[in-house]
């Protein structure tokens, strides 16, 4: 494993615990999209079914154990405390990002077999599954400081994974092609929000410093 | 080995 990939995946781990913070201590799922964590319930699922299959180390196991588990808690928290009479920003038809993801998991597979195409599937639909949240945000307007944190976090975890992409291709000669284009792909939904990021809090803490 | 049998990433 090298660098990028490490950082990717604490970036990942990092950006899953801000979010079980910030709702947890705030109590409120307030400006967190239902939604987007819902969707990556069925990535993580969908895209880890080969645990009963395929050992590949101690450190793969366990992190796709935490993500599978973590992402049902967080959907689980948010049902908690998910006030109904609050008007909800939660407004995208997220059934076309399923619905999308579906079928370019029938078009990009590497095998046409059932555990194949939802592998496939996870990967498109986790390109797109951050949109609701994005939207979310944009509506809410202002955003709690832990909740760009966390879309900055999750964001920057797949945005590693281009450069452990490079770095195997060089040293593995290995490159996984449905990887790498959904990965790009959901590195470019994010570039609106990491260029607001940018601007908003890496240039406000600049300037608070004395 | 297959693409298929080496999804070893998260």
């Amino acid at each position: 494993m090298n660098i990028f990939r490490i950082l990717g995946d604490i970036s990942h781990l990092i950006s899953i615990l801000i979010l079980i913070h910030a709702v947890s201590t705030t109590k409120s799922a307030q400006g967190i999209s239902l939604k987007t964590q819902a969707a990556y319930v069925v990535v993580f699922v969908s895209r880890y079914l080969d645990l009963f299959f395929r050992y590949v180390s101690l450190y793969n196991t366990l992190m796709k154990l935490f993500f599978i588990v973590s992402s049902i808690y967080v959907v689980f928290l948010l049902n908690r405390y998910k006030k109904n009479s609050e008007k909800t920003n939660d407004i995208f038809p997220v059934w076309y990002l399923f619905g999308g993801a579906f079928v370019f998991a029938l078009i990009f597979n590497y095998e046409f077999s059932i555990v194949e195409i939802l592998w496939s599937f996870s990967l498109w639909l986790e390109s797109v599954a951050i949109i609701p949240q994005l939207v979310v945000l944009q509506r809410t307007g202002e955003a709690q400081l832990l909740t760009t944190h966390y879309i900055f976090a999750l964001g920057l975890y797949r945005a590693l994974y281009i450069p452990n992409w490079i770095y195997r291709y060089y040293t593995e000669g290995r490159m996984d092609k449905i990887a790498v284009i959904s990965g790009i792909l959901q590195t470019i939904v994010y570039s609106d929000f990491f260029y607001i990021y940018y601007k908003k809090v890496v240039k406000n803490l600049k300037f608070k410093l004395p | 080995e297959s693409e298929a049998d080496a999804h070893d990433e998260l």
